[in-house]
């Protein structure tokens, strides 16, 4: 019959296919594999299923970070900054935030913060709209910082409890679109000091390791308490956020699964590690 | 930037005079890593290192080839082996066919664009409408999503922006729309319509039937899936199902302006045998390149 080491081979073989095409990267693949060989030769595994479910709660291990309160505690006027790379679903993600909030009975006030994009404000508008939230826009071209700093200052007026910055999609590599979000960032220090309270990083579940990179150069510029992962009603698995709590030990604080607004989640390290494996 | 993969691959040759199966074999791996982090696919990656093996475990070993002028050069193994997987990787991608189906003069042609949410529809829609008024022609642009929150507004304002006419009505199906909006196309003389359709996942099946609806009712001569550059491994399953729903003519392979290495690009093609036209590099409605598979290469092994 196989020896155990030749059935740990074609075990992992199968095990490498459902790790890569869920977008876990090579590099933190080869970290899970490694961590389960250890385990398993103190243990003395060697079946398929004793393999498996070692990575899964390695996986669940890593994922499941502390993740800090969303959509409160700063303030008041707590401020959140909603940053990530083109198309992601930053403005759709604002609109299902916001009617949260709203259902708590608490106030919320956006910021139009995407000053270039064609009719980001008339989108965001659509949306303050649906989760009962105050908008606060600029001229077409205007200085995103200065939309953002006149909406908290219209928060702390009207005493609301959260504001919710939009910011124009922008590609990690363009420094200065990057030093503009810099700019927004300290722009809100000064409307309210501590401020921004959260910086949520949206990402693409169907994004693949340019995620890391992604996450790597938002949170050097601007620093990130946490991501919002969309899009997990598709095909795609999010594999790559394994790495990013991995190495930079940012917590998925949110799931997108649809583009409704009651289409957000709770990240759920469980929910998520079954999705993957099952 | 080289990515560590490839790199070994050249580092683990350079200096041999010849190499034997088991360098090729360990200089694949490397090669298979580089092509994993790049976003290739996992089973297309499989396909193509078996075809690399193929090729180089036969010729590595010469030390002259004979280059595309037909000249013979010198070349060491190291790179003679680099050459076969950018050779093998271009040929992959190619032919070049960055033309639209276009209709003879005086008939109105039909460019439909489909795609995952977010991937840059609407944007390329105007990035096309552009494209087409430089080649002297006539473009009138569809605005067919009627779900997202302004989407009919963003088209507008990009029409707006080029003197592009941009054809909507409310309370009218993606369908009918764009029946109406050929219409409207014939009535103003344009020779080419543009529609840009909802963002849609390939898994929902109401709204993958609206697509075929639409296709039914206009004919469109080319659909063309956009993809983002920096998809992962569901760059398959989602060209798959788009083009086995609907037959696609091509891509459009968006976001290159960032550092995606875009082994989708590489994936669709081997999967679905449909060519990549164009390439967006940019949110400006002039940054749209027509289609050469060089550099993406290079790109994509690192
Ligand atoms: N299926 C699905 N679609 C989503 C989800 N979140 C957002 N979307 C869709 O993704 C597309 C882009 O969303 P936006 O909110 O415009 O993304 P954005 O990051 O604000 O885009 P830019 O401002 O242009 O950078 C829209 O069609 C949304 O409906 C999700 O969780 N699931
Ligand atoms: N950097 C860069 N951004 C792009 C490119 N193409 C589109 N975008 C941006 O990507 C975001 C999404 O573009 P859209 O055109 O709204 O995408 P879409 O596919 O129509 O989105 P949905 O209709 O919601 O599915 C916008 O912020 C665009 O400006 C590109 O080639 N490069
Ligand atoms: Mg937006
Ligand atoms: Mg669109």
């Amino acid at each position: 019959g196989a020896t155990p080491k030749q059935l740990d081979e074609s075990v992992l073989g199968e095990l490498e296919e459902i790790l890569f095409t869920a977008d876990i990267g090579v590099r933190t693949a080869a970290n899970l594999v490694e961590a389960a060989r250890e385990k398993a030769k103190r243990n003395e595994l060697s079946s398929a299923d004793r393999l498996k479910s070692v990575i899964r709660q390695e996986v669940e291990r890593i994922v499941d970070l502390e993740a800090p309160k969303s959509l409160e505690g700063g303030g008041p006027p707590h401020v959140v900054m909603v940053v990530g790379v083109n198309g992601s679903g930053k403005t759709t993600t604002i609109g299902k935030l916001a009617a949260k909030v709203s259902a708590q009975g608490k106030k919320v006030v956006l910021a139009a913060g995407d000053t270039f994009r064609a009719a980001a404000t008339e989108q965001l508008d659509v949306w303050a709209e649906r989760a009962g939230a105050e908008l606060v826009k600029g001229k077409e071209d205007a200085d995103p910082a200065s939309v953002v700093f006149d909406a908290i200052k219209r928060a702390k007026e009207t005493g609301a409890d959260v504001v919710i910055a939009d910011t124009a999609g922008r590609l990690h590599t363009k420094a200065p679109l990057m030093e503009e979000l810099k700019k927004v960032r300290r722009v809100m220090d000064k409307a309210v000091p501590g401020a921004p309270h959260e910086v949520l990083l949206v990402l693409d579940a169907t994004n693949g390791q340019n995620a890391i990179q992604q996450a790597k150069q938002f949170q050097d510029a601007v620093g990130v308490t946490g991501i919002a992962l969309t899009k997990l009603d598709g095909t795609a698995k999010g594999g790559v956020i394994i790495g990013i709590c991995d190495e930079l030990r940012i917590p998925v604080a949110w799931v997108g699964v649809g583009e409704k607004v009651a289409d957000l989640r709770r990240f759920d390290p469980k929910e998520f590690v079954s999705a993957l494996f099952d | 930037t080289v990515s560590k993969g490839f790199r070994a691959a050249k580092n683990r040759l350079a200096g041999k005079t010849e190499i034997g199966p088991e360098a090729v074999d360990e200089s694949l791996r490397d090669i298979r890593v580089s092509l994993l982090e790049a976003d290739v696919a996992f089973e297309v990656v499989k396909k193509f290192v078996a075809r690399v093996r193929e090729k180089a475990i036969g010729e590595v070993v010469k030390t002259t080839i004979t280059d595309k002028h037909g000249r013979r050069i010198r070349v060491t193994p190291s790179d003679h082996f680099v050459k076969i997987c950018h050779d093998e990787l271009e040929a992959l991608m190619g032919p070049v066919d960055a033309t639209l189906k276009l209709k003879p003069k005086g008939q109105v042609s039909g460019v439909m664009m489909v795609g995952l949410q977010g991937s840059g529809k609407t944007t390329t829609a105007g990035k096309l409408a552009n494209y087409f008024l430089k080649q002297e022609k006539k473009p009138l642009l569809v605005a067919a999503d009627i779900y997202r929150p302004a989407a009919v507004e963003q088209l507008r304002v990009l029409g707006e922006r080029l003197g592009v006419p941009v054809f909507f009505e409310p309370d009218t199906s993606p369908p009918e729309l764009a029946k109406k909006g050929y219409a409207a196309a014939r009535e103003k003389r344009c020779d080419v319509v543009i529609i840009d359709t909802a963002g849609r996942l390939a898994i929902d099946e109401q709204l993958m039937q609206e697509l075929e609806a639409i296709k039914s009712a206009v004919a469109p001569d080319n659909v063309v899936l956009v993809v983002d550059a920096m998809i992962g491994q569901d760059s398959v399953r989602t060209a798959a199902e788009f083009d086995r729903r609907l037959s696609l003519d091509g891509f459009i392979l968006t976001k290159l302006d960032g550092d995606a290495r875009g082994g989708a690009a590489l994936s669709i093609k081997e999967v679905t045998g449909k060519p990549i036209k164009f390439l967006g590099m940019g949110e400006a409605l002039d940054r749209l390149e027509e289609f050469r598979p060089d550099g993406l290469a290079s790109r994509i092994l690192g």
